[in-house]
């Protein structure tokens, strides 16, 4: 996270720290589902090594409940039962993140508190949350300038109006076959250097729905033009709520 | 003469009936029937000539060696002796019939055609305990105590304590071995009341089904002979139930009533070799043997229709109030019968009523319950409620909600009567500490 603050303890209790393919983000979703970008679990670029989603799930820690990283090590990792990578990810398509999100469920349930609480889902009928300039607040452990974060951070940064995105990112992309899809949405600041960054992936873009007052997860870190350079680029959590909800199907 | 075979019954008619009888003529008959019957016979038809005491024509019945009777004439006619529908019996098995027809059958010169008689007979069983019909000189001895009639015959009997001797009639004290069988009935000293006889040794043996239990009630009068000082030491009447001594009595104090509670009893009646008393009778019933009133352990089981009095093949159902489980030690027992058994005894003990405890209720994962009764307890109708660790979890109940009482089936249970329990299901996105940004 650039130019954020750091996180008290209890502030972001959805947050994880996950560990796959280096160190990534997500986020708690009822007792035993960790929402993330299917690129820590997938990176582009990996190329021909055919791991499978059960190596990987044998391989992922996920770390719980509290906003330092040595003191997450120390609370122990939580096993990943089964991985769930959205069908149309494509790790081979460097520059498409279109349906960059996944889901690890845990073994075990975890017990809620003060500092390990899940965020809530978009309520489908509810787009306000990605019109321009809707405030949402990113937390991650992942690059401040130049160093990997001990801690976690935080920041405000605004939704943007999808043209403004795509004005910015045709004058940045110099002919890169870079997709921004539907399934996106951008964020940040084009002068001002708060970003997320690498290490950040996976890390749930949240707004405060006002009428519910509960925290939702509107966006998935996903990826950008380097970091605090312009606008960072989100997975469009609405869209795939249906998903969600039909893998994770509350079993209540 | 014809002598007629030995039916039961059989018609006579005159010579040539219906055909007017032949003048001169004598014709006799001699009915005899089995011993034990007598002999009934009537005219269904008699037409003789008439005449001042049948001096001409007649019929002569004769029977135990008496006259019964001349017969002639019409009926109708005033003179001649018409027997009408008379019936003729006879004491014994016997009866003789003679007919006489003299040398004609004129009058005035007219000869009238006569035409005889029909006669029917049948025997007719002799009651011969009808003292009435015992005859003057019947050589049959008399029944000395019972006698019992039979077509054709009869049989004698003795009082109880007696036994009929080889003659068949006479009875001679015999009470070594007397049984009773019947639910009810009287057994007295030989004789009673008059003096019993001496040097008796009589056992009466009261033998009913299992199950039953014989009462004994003395009669009045009851007289054993009896010692001022001394128990009993001339006559004794000792009752036994199964081998079990009740009593030895004498005297003229009656014993009244006695319940044996058995279905077995002996009475032995011993005498010495003189005395004048007029000796004892009982009249024995029986009714089914009682079981203990049933009496429950505690207040919360039930008798089911609980009747005063309990007898053999009664049965009790106990059952508990709501609330509480039929025990018989450690044992839960889904129902409780009872059955009052031959030797009035219940077939199975009171069972008690503990209380339903349903166990500790069911943990609620990432919540808890709590008791709303004081002192708590899993017992019959103690309420626990549900809560989820919040604001971390939120409950989410049945239609029954997050109230769960122990039900009588010993379970816990929310006012919908179902087992099901809450569940805390995670609350999203309500931090502890969430961001909240002061300076502006």
């Amino acid at each position: 996270i650039l130019g954020g603050k750091s996180a008290s303890r209890g502030s972001f209790p959805w947050q994880a720290l996950t560990s796959i393919h280096g160190r990534g983000g997500g986020a708690l979703l009822g007792d035993r589902w960790i929402l993330t970008a299917a690129h820590t679990i997938f990176p582009k670029g990996l190329g021909g090594n055919n791991v499978s989603l059960d190596q990987l799930a044998e391989k992922a820690n996920i770390f719980l409940g509290h906003t330092d990283v040595e003191e997450l090590h120390k609370l122990g990792n939580h096993p990943v039962r089964k991985i769930f990578i959205h069908p149309d990810y494509n790790p081979e398509d460097y520059y498409n993140f279109d349906g960059d999100i996944a889901l690890l469920e845990l073994k075990h349930p975890v017990t809620l508190g003060p500092t390990v609480l899940p965020i809530c889902l978009p309520d489908t009928t509810n787009t306000t949350f990605y019109m321009d300039g809707h405030m949402g607040y990113v937390s991650g452990f992942g690059v401040e300038k130049n160093f990997i974060s001990n801690n976690l951070k935080y920041v405000g940064l605004p939704a943007i109006a999808r043209e403004k995105c795509q004005r910015w990112l045709d004058s940045k992309k110099r002919h890169l076959p870079i997709v921004f899809s539907e399934n996106m949405f951008c964020a940040g600041f084009l002068t001002i250097k708060r970003d997320t960054c690498q290490g950040d992936s996976g890390s749930v873009f949240t707004v405060l729905d006002t009428e519910s007052g509960r925290w939702v997860a509107t966006g998935i870190v996903s990826w950008g033009i380097g970091c605090a350079e312009g606008y960072g680029f989100y997975t469009k959590v609405l869209n795939y709520v249906d998903w969600i909800k039909g893998i994770a199907k509350e079993d209540r | 003469s014809s002598p007629v075979p030995r039916r039961l019954f059989g018609e006579i008619k005159s010579p040539g009936y219906p055909k007017p009888y032949p003048n001169d003529n004598i014709s006799v008959w001699d009915i005899h029937v089995p011993k034990g019957y007598v002999v009934k016979l009537t005219f269904r038809h008699f037409d003789l000539e008439p005449s001042e005491s049948c001096f001409y024509d007649y019929v002569k019945i004769k029977a135990d060696k008496k006259n019964l009777g001349r017969y002639c004439g019409q009926l109708g006619s005033t003179t001649g002796n018409h027997p009408g529908r008379k019936e003729f019996v006879s004491k014994g098995n016997r009866m003789h019939l003679a007919f006489h027809s003299d040398f004609s059958n004129e009058d005035n010169g007219t000869v009238i055609p006569y035409r005889g008689f029909l006669a029917y007979y049948q025997a007719v069983d002799l009651d011969e305990c009808d003292p009435n019909n015992a005859a003057e000189n019947d050589e049959r001895p008399q029944c000395q105590h019972f006698c019992h009639n039979y077509m054709g015959g009869y049989f004698c009997s003795c009082r109880t304590g007696y036994q009929l001797q080889s003659d068949h009639h006479s009875c001679k004290v015999e009470c070594s071995s007397e049984l009773f069988t019947e639910t009810s009935g009287y057994l007295s000293s030989p004789e009673y009341p008059q003096p019993y006889p001496e040097d008796l040794r009589c056992n009466y043996s009261i033998r009913l089904q299992r199950g039953l239990s014989i009462i004994l009630r003395f009669l009045e009068p009851f007289e054993i002979d009896e010692h001022q000082q001394v128990h009993c030491p001339y006559d004794q009447l000792k009752i036994q139930a199964r081998g079990r001594e009740i009593g030895e009595f004498c005297g003229r104090e009656s014993p009244g009533s006695i319940e044996t509670n058995s279905n077995e009893v002996d009475i032995l009646f011993l005498t010495d070799e003189s005395g004048f008393s007029r000796g004892w009778k009982i009249h024995y019933t029986s009714e089914k043997i009682r079981c203990p009133q049933p009496v429950p352990w505690d207040r919360f089981t039930i008798i089911r229709d609980l009747q005063p009095v309990y007898q053999f093949q009664d049965y009790i159902v106990v059952s508990c109030k709501t609330g509480y489980n039929l025990m018989e030690g450690n044992r839960k027992l889904l129902s409780f019968t009872a059955v009052c058994q031959a030797d009035g005894t219940w077939h199975q003990s009171m069972p008690r009523c503990e209380t339903v405890n349903c166990g500790n209720p069911a943990d609620l994962k990432n919540g808890a319950f709590s008791y709303v009764n004081k002192p708590a307890n899993n017992n019959y109708q103690s309420v626990i409620t549900y809560r989820c660790n919040e604001p971390y979890y939120h409950i989410v109940t049945g239609a029954g909600g997050d109230r769960f009482t122990c039900s009588p089936e010993g379970t816990w249970v929310d006012q919908d009567n179902q087992v099901r329990i809450p569940a805390c299901l995670p609350v999203c996105g309500k931090p502890d500490n969430p961001i909240a940004e002061v300076q502006r």
